[in-house]
């Protein structure tokens, strides 16, 4: 679990810079969802 | 940001069946840069998606909607 | 340890991105892939947790007859393959009777090659 965590902070890091680039945001759950899908990967 | 070495490093020792298996640095930084790739990819595709419906917020459905071809695409 | 989050980094995750109860979802989940030739039953106990959303890959598969746009990585070859095939079912979808593919294909059929 603190493993998916770290994966979980980078990613919500990476999707924040890009959401922030084009100035939208991201849902709490759709974070998750790119953060579980990396996880599998 | 990016993902931490050691973090990927401890990533692919836990799914190794063999545990003499050992990464070089190379192939390290290579998962480090591949994750990394993926995520934006994933991030950048969710927000177009989202862009194209006139949402201002990227919620699941847009990234459901690019998950199959995303997933063919790694 | 070297790879886990900073006590800063944990703050800043249990803020912003950690799934809690009281949220939508509290957690995420990858549909299992079932290989039903393989009859590989342990993945039947997987039902999923109250308040977790699994993520659908057939949701939306009406829209996967075309290409999404994509950012630095291009579509692979067997994305467009799925793409066309999506693109064949989605005009078949509607026949009854007839198959449109049967059809097409039909007066290229050598006898000689089908035992």
């Amino acid at each position: 679990q603190s493993l998916k965590a770290a994966v979980h902070y980078t990613v919500g890091s990476l999707c924040q810079e890009a959401a922030d680039a084009k100035g939208v945001k991201f849902s709490k759950p759709t974070i998750a969802a790119i953060s579980e899908v990396t996880f599998r990967q | 940001p990016s993902f931490r070495k050691e973090l990927v490093n401890k990533l692919l020792y836990l799914h190794f069946k063999d545990d003499k298996c050992k990464v070089s640095p190379d192939a390290l930084q290579l998962m480090v840069e591949m994750l990394k790739i993926f995520v934006q990819e994933a991030a950048s595709r969710a927000i177009r998606q989202a862009q194209a419906e006139d949402q201002d917020k990227v919620d699941i459905e847009q990234f459901e909607k690019v998950l199959p071809q995303l997933l063919l695409d790694f | 340890k070297a790879w886990s989050l900073t006590e800063e980094e944990f703050r800043l995750w249990n803020k912003l991105y950690r799934l809690r109860e009281s949220d939508e979802f509290n957690e995420i989940v990858l549909p299992k892939t079932k290989f039903e030739s393989l009859q590989d039953d342990d993945l039947s106990n997987h039902e999923s947790r109250p308040g977790s959303y699994q993520l659908s890959l057939s949701e939306w598969r009406v829209w996967q007859n075309c290409p999404f746009p994509t950012h630095q990585v291009d579509h692979s070859d067997r994305c467009y393959h799925f793409i066309s095939i999506m693109e064949m079912i989605d005009q078949i979808r509607n026949e009854e009777d007839e198959c449109s593919y049967e059809l097409k294909l039909k007066p290229y059929l050598q006898i000689g090659d089908i035992s």
